[in-house]
This record gives structure tokens, sequence and C-alpha cells, in this order.
């Protein structure tokens, strides 16, 4: 069976912002 | 069927969850302070087949300087610095969305104070049961019940009390509240009221020679200092507050129904204030 290539060329940094925790609105 | 989805701490629903729990978990309190949102730590949203979902959350919460009492809503107070002795609360909350409206359900709270940044010099918290703090805090209550005409207060709850070492001995500061009061002799009893006149003072100086300012909500009476005769005792009528407790702390709300989506910590959960007993939305 044929299969389907996903890959796809990256072609600059990626750039992942965190998911959780949120921002920190006064301090940590 | 069941559709569990981890959004964005920082998402609009994440934020409008947070937010609603953050309002919730103030108007649970009838003493200390106002917390506000600090951080949202994580969220899980679980849709039912139905469309309802539940949101589970984790938020970190800080102490403002405003009290439970005080009507100012709690984005415009100000959060205490670190330095100040922050009060941190972290916070497992399960709200529900039926019909597009997010209700609190259960929630889970441990309080904590930042010790790290406690220095030499600086003013350090001091337990709510401290003999001279106490004092210190009538000394207060009197120097302002001798400049207020035709109206007595006594003491509803003490907020907080710190003191630093200076040259002419131990500077105290301390935050109160003041309900009005009818006075006999030495006794003055708070006005079963309701609209009895309450205020959010603040107090400073050294042991017998305090200024105060107080905010009456909304009105803020004049900065007075103590050289004004000394009016008899008033018995403190402070909130009561057992074992070494250092601060008004959030309280803990447990429901049984939902306890699987809050995280299992009892030995965390021995730090909170004895459960008030659970009022639940139906």
């Amino acid at each position: 069976p044929a299969t389907l290539d996903l890959t796809v060329a990256q072609t600059g940094p990626v750039l992942l912002a965190p998911v959780c925790p949120g921002r920190v609105r006064f301090f940590k | 069927q069941i559709n569990v989805q981890r959004p964005m701490c920082d998402s609009p629903e994440a934020e409008e969850a947070a937010l609603v729990a953050q309002d919730y978990l103030n108007a649970q309190h009838k003493h200390g302070y106002k917390y506000a949102l600090n951080r949202i730590e994580d969220i899980k949203i679980v849709t039912m087949p139905d469309g309802n979902s539940t949101f589970v959350l984790e938020i970190d919460l800080l102490e403002t300087d405003c009290h439970v009492l005080d009507p100012t809503p709690v984005a415009n107070c100000t959060v205490r610095p670190k330095i100040l002795t922050a009060v941190e609360g972290d916070c497992d909350v399960v709200l529900k969305r039926v019909g597009g409206v997010l209700t609190v359900t259960a929630f889970k709270c441990k309080t904590e104070e930042s010790r790290e940044d406690i220095c030499v010099g600086c003013f350090n918290l001091l337990p709510l049961n401290d003999t001279a703090a106490l004092e210190f805090v009538n000394a207060s209550l009197i120097t302002l019940n001798n400049i207020t005409a035709n109206v007595s207060y006594t003491l509803l709850e003490v907020g907080r009390v710190s003191s630093q070492v200076v040259s002419g001995g131990p500077q105290y500061s301390a935050e109160f509240v003041i309900v009005e009061a009818n006075c006999t002799d030495s006794v003055c009893l708070p006005l079963s009221d309701p609209l009895a006149e309450r205020g959010f003072c603040t107090a400073l100086g050294l042991h017998s020679q305090p200024t105060v300012a107080c905010k009456m909500f909304n009105i803020l009476m004049p900065v007075v200092d103590a050289n004004n005769t000394a009016v008899p005792a008033l018995p403190p009528a402070v909130h009561v507050h057992t074992g070494s407790l250092r601060h008004h702390k959030l309280t803990s709300l447990h429901d049984p129904y939902l306890v699987g989506f809050l995280s299992a910590e009892s030995a965390e959960s021995a730090e909170v204030v004895p459960v008030v007993p659970a009022v639940v939305d139906a």
C-alpha cells in the first residue's frame, strides 16, 4: 500500500509558547 | 463521548474561569483580605455529551491590601509586595459551565507566606495573637475613639500586625477593622445594626504612640496622633485566632462528590482553616 509522507520542511526556528502555567501577573 | 481539552493557561476560557474562581473565593471570606489572581497554573476542561463542561483549574493567588469588607473591586486592590511578607494561596477549583454560565462547585486551597525576603530592620509579620501587638492595636483604638465625636468604635478583627526594630524600641504596624459600638462605662458592644459604621484602620508607631488612619469604606478619616487623653480601655472583641496562625488564610471547601477532580494533597490540606460546611450550588 502507498504511504503518505506528511513531513513538512522546517524553514525557521520553532517557537512554542508554553501552554501552562500561564503568565505571572505580579511576581513569582 | 467525553471530550477532554487542555487549553492554554492564558486562553480566554482559562482567564474567564480563573476570574470567576477568584471572585467566588473572595466571596467566601468574612475575615482577612481579598486575594488577586497571580497565575493560572493548569486547566483541564471535560465536556460531556450534553454539552455541559467541567473546568478543573489550578490557580495561584496573592493577598491584597483590601479587606474583604472593603467594597473596592479586587482589580483595584494592591497586591502586597514580597518585602511586606506576601501571602500566597494555591487553589484547585472545579467549575461547571451550564447554559454558558460558569459556577464554582468545589475548591481546595492552601495558603503560604513568603519567608525568603525577610530582612534585618524590615517589618516582620507577627502572630495575630501577639500580646504586645494587640496592646498596640488597643492603644490605636483608644487614640481613635479620643478624636471621634459622638461615636465610639470597637475592634471587629485584627488583620495584620508586624514590628520593626528601631532605636526607640520596637515599632509596630497594625491593620484592623472597627465597627461602631455602644459604650457604657468601660464596656463597648458592637452595634448589631447592619448599617453600623465599619472601617479599616492602619496604625503605625511605637508601643504607646500610634498614628492611626481609618478608611470608613470610601470615607477617609483624618490622621490623628496619640496626644489625646486616654479613655477607659476597651475590651478587644478580636476575631479569635487559634494556634500559631500568622495570617488570615483562604478558606478550604471540599465537595465530596467532586473529590476526583481535586488533587490528593492531604498533607498540605492540614495547613488550611477548618472546613466550612459546604454550600454547593444545586
